[in-house]
């Protein structure tokens, strides 16, 4: 067999580099880069690969400039909901969550869900109990909480409320 | 949305993806990363895929397992079917964002329809690569 090989994404759209400062950049590289080395570390010690985009995404989701986990959006009713999903390539096993609040990392819920229940997708309070059962740490609001984020969530409504045309396809990313 | 795809020394490959939504979107709205085959699909004999983008769309098209699909049944490269994917389904029907992927020989591919995709990537034995926009 060939080698390990790992990709990872933290998000996409419209990135104006008019707004991107030298700053900002390094700092999207250096969590991009701490990420990659947390899956790679686990596949250079020759572990799986599921092992390995978790430990990549669950240091992604620790690291407020991405959205997911402490840097996730607000809602429309300012609350943040996370979604969260994981697939095994051996046998097509998958494990997700939706529309949770709680756990640090959504993705170790996910994959709870597929390793230690019959079923793919869990949401509302029972997908929380089995995060308690499976001892994954959980975060409060505070936690949670990023003002770049919540700026986002009153600049969006007061555009709604204006009538403002948003065709930015950006807005509509997950 | 953030999300990361491997494939390990022993050939298997694993998805995960995650994410907060979209920005003041209504609440209970749920997009296409936790939805196997559409925001993440991972089958050993194909490809393994996390995606980002306008998560409607990308579940209309199941962006995922429409790769693993291409590749199966027309005999296309991980390359050609996710390019084909994310810039000739995705994109010209609103279909903003894109996606990582590995295929069962460690190949990556991360293509993208819009501005940018925050995005890095590694195969054992080569420096790791880091970029924003199209480079």
């Amino acid at each position: 067999m060939s080698g390990y090989s790992l990709a990872i994404h933290g998000g996409a759209g419209t990135i104006l580099k008019s707004k991107m400062t030298p700053e900002k950049e390094a700092a999207y590289r250096e969590g991009l880069s701490t990420a990659l080395e947390a899956g790679e570390a686990v596949l250079r010690k020759g572990g799986s690969a599921m092992d390995a985009v978790e430990a990549a995404v669950c240091a992604l989701e620790d690291e407020p400039l991405f959205n997911s986990g402490r840097g996730a959006v607000y809602t429309s009713a300012g609350a943040q909901e996370m979604d969260a999903c994981v697939m095994d390539g051996r046998d097509r096993s998958a494990g997700a969550v939706a529309g949770i609040f709680g756990p640090k990392n959504p993705i170790r819920l996910a994959r709870a869900v597929m390793e230690r229940t019959p079923h793919v997708l869990l949401i509302g309070p029972r997908a929380l109990e089995l995060a308690q059962e499976a001892g994954l740490e959980f975060g409060d609001r505070d936690y949670f909480f990023d003002q770049k984020r919540w700026d986002a969530l009153q600049k969006t409504m007061q555009m709604r409320e204006s009538g403002e045309e948003d065709d930015d396809p950006a807005r509509r990313h997950g | 949305t953030v999300g990361a795809v491997a494939r390990d020394r022993d050939g298997n490959l694993a998805a995960a993806t995650s994410t907060g939504g979209m920005t003041a979107k209504m609440p209970g709205r749920i997009g296409d990363t936790p939805i196997p085959g559409a925001g993440t699909f991972a089958d050993n004999a194909t490809c393994a895929v996390s995606a980002t983008g306008h998560g409607e769309v990308f579940i209309r098209y199941t962006a995922g397992a429409e790769i693993a699909a291409r590749m199966r049944h027309l005999g296309e490269t991980l390359e050609q079917a996710a390019r084909h994917v994310v810039m000739e389904d995705l994109a010209p029907n609103d279909g903003s964002g894109g996606l990582v992927a590995v295929d069962s020989e460690g190949n990556i591919t991360l293509p993208f329809n819009c501005e940018g995709m925050y995005r890095s990537s590694v195969r054992e034995g080569s420096d790791p690569e880091t970029a924003i926009y199209a480079e």
